[in-house]
């Protein structure tokens, strides 16, 4: 899983 | 976005108004944990230093704004203006047990290594453990003014949201980031006991005491 993804939550 | 991470955000924007409103409204921060509060503070900025490099929604930039400026405006009532009313003899967890395995653990267990990555996973599990200086508080007073109760209920309720959240993305989108899952079910276990004696007692109209 790419981090960038959870990056888009608060 | 979903409704279960939009309801997490909103919990989490009310939990920090009603803080500010209380603290404001009563002229004091008794019973609260300027520890925690410091944390809050430093997971923010850890995480959200993210605005200068990239851009994810508007909607997303002022949330991230609103929750840095909230944070420091209560540090500023806590240790500025009103630190008469600031009951540090209460407040006498020690912080550095949570910072330093929190970053010890974010140069473990992290996606990438990078400067903005590391950060980020600090705030990840330096706020899973953030309230404990506040719930060790709680304990040694025995007690919490009901609109304190309401503000740790809502602040509880955030990533309780955000876990319901994680498991629509997983269905949905296939999205799974085992580093804020964990670090979200650690942080909504701390509130559990919390929970229960606010369902039991402060809906009931009762004050939060302890037995």
């Amino acid at each position: 899983v790419k981090s960038d993804e959870a990056h888009d939550e608060l | 976005m979903n409704i279960f991470r939009l309801c997490g955000d909103l919990s989490h924007l009310l939990a920090i108004l009603l803080l500010l409103f209380k603290i404001w409204k009563t002229r004091s921060c008794a019973g609260i944990s300027g520890k925690t509060q410091l944390l809050f503070t430093i997971v923010y900025t850890a995480r959200y230093l993210d605005l200068f490099t990239s851009f994810v929604s508007v909607y997303n930039s002022v949330m991230k704004i609103v929750f840095l400026t909230a944070s420091y405006g209560t540090l500023y009532l806590m240790f500025y203006k009103f630190k008469p009313t600031y009951d540090h003899n209460h407040d006498s967890f020690r912080i550095l047990y949570l910072i330093v395995p929190a970053l010890v653990l974010s140069f473990i267990i992290v996606h990438v290594y990078t400067v903005m990555e590391i950060l980020w996973t600090f705030s990840i599990y330096l706020e899973a453990v953030a309230i404990m200086p506040q719930l060790f508080m709680v304990s040694r007073t025995g007690e919490a003014e009901t609109i304190t109760s309401h503000y740790l209920f809502a602040l509880g309720s955030y990533r309780a949201l955000y876990i319901l959240n994680w498991i629509y993305r997983y269905y949905t989108e296939d999205f799974l980031d085992w580093i804020t899952i964990m670090a979200g079910i650690v942080q909504t276990i701390l509130y559990c006991d919390f929970f229960y004696l606010y369902i039991t007692k402060v809906l009931k109209g009762k004050r939060l005491s302890l037995p």
